[in-house]
């Protein structure tokens, strides 16, 4: 009696999007562009199963307009944003990978996330072999015809450049080095789009921590 | 014949490591 207050302040339910204080403190993102990036989130979530989660058609598919398409690196960097192995990536999941991309993330965590992304088989090395199933996969999906011996060219100029030591494969110093040398190979690194993602999807301040009048 | 390209220089322009396409609405 007496103490309802006139005006009930709700709390929109928004499943997936955690706590974004806690992710805001976990990256370079502030608590508003993690809001923000939950509607880019939202977007690919929903591409086919509106599940909250991606998987690795709607990552497909957001990247091609085409989840038929198979590709290769999509795929692999689906794999490394996915940490915990579990065929989906939360919300969570998103954006401390994102957080990588981000053009004020430091250097180096973008140089071990590309190594990361190349050593396919997760050794500790760029081996060999796997730049040759990356080259491979590459030159297919572009339709590209390349003889053998073309392809070993790539492999035996790439392998000169880059392992120093001769050993056969690539080691992390060996990358930091090689891309020191070659800054042109990180610009895949950084997203730009992350620096205003509130004027991309302004849409957020409608959505997210919106006290509803009841 | 055209001079042979380093791996991780094909690599880097290939789309599917453009990640700036989750972007485009």
């Amino acid at each position: 009696m007496g103490c309802v207050p006139s005006k009930v302040v709700v709390r929109r339910h928004l499943p997936g999007l955690g706590n974004p204080v806690v992710l805001a403190s976990q990256t370079a993102f502030s608590v508003s562009e993690v809001q923000a990036l939950y509607e880019l989130f939202k977007s690919i979530s929903s591409g086919v199963i509106d599940d909250g989660l991606i998987n690795k058609e709607e990552f497909q598919l957001a990247l091609f307009k085409n989840q038929k398409k198979e590709n290769f690196f999509a795929n692999r960097i689906f794999d490394v944003f996915d940490v915990d192995k579990k065929g989906v990536i939360d919300f969570g999941d998103f954006v401390r990978a994102l957080n990588i991309f981000h053009p004020n993330a430091p250097h180096e965590n973008k140089v071990n996330f590309s190594f990361k992304i190349y050593d396919l088989d997760n050794t500790g090395y760029i081996e060999r072999q796997e730049v040759k199933q990356m080259v491979i996969a590459l030159l297919f999906e572009s339709e590209m015809r390349l003889t053998d011996e073309a392809v070993e060219a790539i492999l035996d100029k790439t392998f000169s450049e880059t392992d120093v030591n001769q050993d056969g494969k690539i080691d992390k110093e060996e990358w930091c080095n090689f891309v020191g040398r070659n800054p042109s190979l990180m610009k895949i690194m950084t997203l730009p789009y992350l620096k205003d993602i509130t004027t991309t999807f302004p849409s957020f301040v409608f959505n997210s921590e919106v006290d509803e009048i009841d | 014949r055209p001079p042979t390209m380093n791996a991780f220089e094909l690599i880097a322009t290939s789309q599917g490591l453009n990640l700036g396409k989750l972007f485009e609405k």
